[in-house]
């Protein structure tokens, strides 16, 4: 664990807890993509399998149980208690061009051929375009709240800040790179780029997240 | 190159 990492983590918790926030007071989950959270759902279960093979820590353990909990409780929130105010004509993008890809890419490259292991590249590759619908339906919508750009915000200061934590590990633990994480990382990253720009010109200066015509 | 143990990783 590095400073990176644990900024990182507690990043990516923060985006949860706001999401959260956001659909419970104003009691709506207009703007967010339901596709994008199932695929998060997605992305935690084939991942966190592990949890029943390798026990790391009690920090690696709760986080893990916190993320496939919290994001199962949001399709919950989104698809039952706060089903009126999700518009399904605007959550759009075809998710089967993602899964499909991911699934090919996970049986090409893994580290081992089993299932547990080909499961967790498949995750791996399927989190860095998860966003993706999200971010086509802020493209279709132009504009989003202010507190579901933030949202957003902490999840790609996840995803920045994890890059730094592999460099840091490269030099720390003698040389160790993981090549399918940090390729899957910087794409994900970058997919951030465009929002990152306008969150900081527009929303950080106290203006409304909307984008030019 | 050596990998890290990805386990360790969310």
């Amino acid at each position: 664990m590095n400073i990176f990492r644990l900024l990182g983590d507690l990043s990516h918790l923060a985006s949860i807890l706001i999401l959260l926030h956001k659909i419970q007071t104003t009691r709506s989950c207009r703007g967010i993509s339901f596709k994008t959270q199932a695929l998060y759902v997605t992305v935690f279960v084939t991942r966190y399998l592990d949890i029943f093979t390798d026990w790391v820590s009690l920090y690696n353990f709760t986080m893990k149980i916190f993320f496939i909990a919290s994001t199962c409780y949001i399709l919950y929130l989104m698809k039952m208690k706060y089903r009126p105010t999700h518009d399904p004509s605007i959550d759009t993008f075809r998710v089967e061009y993602l899964l499909g890809p991911c699934a090919l890419l996970a049986l090409l490259f893994h580290y081992r051929f089993t299932v547990l292991e080909v499961l967790w590249s498949f995750s791996i590759f399927l989190e860095s375009v998860a966003i993706l619908p999200q971010l086509f339906m802020l493209q279709r919508t132009g504009e989003a709240e202010t507190i579901t750009t933030h949202y957003l915000a902490a999840l790609g200061a996840y995803r920045a800040l994890y890059i730094p934590n592999w460099i840091y590990r490269y030099f720390t633990e003698s040389g160790q790179i993981d090549p399918i994480a940090v390729t899957a990382g910087l794409v994900q990253t970058a997919l951030y780029l465009d929002f990152f720009y306008v969150y900081f010109t527009k929303v950080l200066q106290g203006q409304k997240f909307e984008l030019p015509a | 190159i050596q990998q890290p143990d990805h386990h360790d990783e969310l």
